[in-house]
Formats: structure tokens, C-alpha cells, sequence
């Protein structure tokens, strides 16, 4: 059948219902195991997280969209969730083959880790249904949820969203084309704007490896 | 995805990334 905008957009939610359906709200035997193997326990910080940015969330889109569409929000969040621990598993299983390492304490206790993870695996959901208003179980198409409205709700630095977008691609093999093409525009979004806000995170970074570079410069200050 | 530019050097990944390796 000929690619209309609106097939394109049904595959990609299609796709994404198929891979997520049979996924887990909660963490797989795999991921457990990692978690165990790990000097501190992330388990219940990862468990608390999820549940702590659930309710934020849910509360932001219910502000944004409408109460009446609080459920939606709900709904979004979960497969959201499932993405997450999808994701989160195949990267500890290549970082594993990758790095020989099989205690991933430092990595798992990371708070921006995670955050910046579950951001991308819920904003992965919400362009999905974003892209089509027909497929928007009735929310009004004026309300802008696209990118980077979910950095704001889970107040996350674009530069930290950023660092975790190309391992979350090569951690999902079904990620449809669309899908990635709208990640790599994120990227481009930050790099080109984002990234350079007053309080990112990437002067820190500049600063550090002039530091080490034993250059003693300091960063200049972002125009206005 | 072959039309997707990928960035990292050899040897970088997430635990590089995130301060963690």
C-alpha cells in the first residue's frame, strides 16, 4: 500500500504497541539480577523514581491537556516505563559484552541516568502519538507536548538528555525510522540551542577539559 | 538505523557518558 502521512503514523504506533505490549511495567528477572550484582541495590531508588516522576508527570499533562485526559497521561507514562526497563536491559547487556564489567553500581545509583532515560523512552511515546491528532484520543492538538516540554516536567538538563539519545538508539533495534529521525532532530534541538542555557550542564564539561588541558579559561558568557 | 549519524569514539558508551565507567 502507498506511505500516507497517517499509515506512516499508525506503523509507528502499531510498531511500538507490538514491541511494548509484551514488555513489563516493572523490571525484568534480567535487570534485577544486574541490580543485585551491584554494590548498592538501585532497585527500590529505581522503583521510587519511576513511581515519584509517574505522579509529576501525570500531573503535567493533566494541567496541560485537561483533566479529563488525566488517564491518557497515565497510559503515556506506563509504556513509557515499559521502554525504560526495555531499554535499560539491552544496555546493560552490551556494556556488559563491551566493558567485561557485571557491577554497574556507579551507573544504576545515577540519578541523571535514569531520569534522562525514562525521558527519552517517554518522549519516544509521546511523539508517537503525537504525530498523528487523529490517534490523540481526542486532545486538543493546540496543547504542545512535543519536544522539549518533557525536559521542563521532569526538569532535566537538555545536555544530560542528550548524552544518554544515541545509546538509547542502538539499545532499541525497533525503533522505526520516524522515531529516530525525531531523536536525532532533539539532538540537533539541543546542540544547536538547548545546550548552551545559562545553566547547562556543558560549561561545566567545557570548563573541565580546558582544566585538564591546563587552560585556565573561563567560559564565555551565553548572549542574551 | 543506517541513516542516523552515530558520535561515540571507540571505547565511549553510556558508563563513559554518565561519569561512571
Amino acid at each position: 500500500l502507498p506511505q500516507t502521512p497517517v499509515r506512516a503514523a499508525m506503523n509507528t504506533i502499531q510498531q511500538l504497541m507490538m514491541i511494548l505490549n509484551s514488555a513489563s511495567d516493572k523490571p525484568s528477572d534480567n535487570l534485577i539480577s544486574y541490580f543485585n550484582n551491584c554494590t548498592v541495590n538501585p532497585k527500590e531508588s529505581i522503583l521510587a523514581r519511576v513511581e515519584n516522576l509517574g505522579n509529576i508527570f501525570k500531573e503535567k499533562f493533566a494541567e496541560a491537556v485537561g483533566q479529563g485526559c488525566a488517564e491518557i497521561g497515565s497510559q503515556r507514562y506506563m509504556l513509557g516505563v515499559r521502554l525504560y526497563y526495555r531499554v535499560m536491559e539491552s544496555m546493560l547487556k552490551s556494556e556488559e559484552e563491551r566493558l567485561s564489567v557485571h557491577n554497574f553500581s556507579k551507573l544504576l545509583n545515577n540519578n541523571i541516568f535514569h531520569t534522562s532515560l525514562l525521558a527519552c523512552a517517554v518522549e519516544v511515546v509521546m511523539a508517537t502519538y503525537g504525530r498523528n491528532a487523529s490517534q490523540n484520543d481526542g486532545i486538543n492538538t493546540e496543547t504542545n507536548l512535543s519536544f522539549p516540554w518533557i525536559l521542563n516536567v521532569l526538569d532535566l538538563k537538555a545536555f544530560d538528555f542528550y548524552k544518554v539519545i544515541e545509546s538509547f538508539i542502538k539499545a532499541e533495534a525497533n525503533l522505526t525510522r520516524e522515531m529516530i529521525k525525531h531523536l536525532e532532530r532533539c539532538e540537533h534541538r539541543i546542540m544547536e540551542s538547548l545546550a548552551w542555557q545559562s545553566d547547562s550542564p556543558l560549561f561545566d564539561l567545557i570548563k573541565q577539559s580546558k582544566d585538564r588541558e591546563g587552560q585556565a579559561d573561563q567560559p564565555e558568557p551565553t548572549c542574551t | 538505523p543506517q541513516d542516523y549519524h552515530f558520535g561515540l569514539e571507540e571505547g565511549e558508551g553510556i558508563s563513559e557518558l554518565f561519569d561512571c565507567d
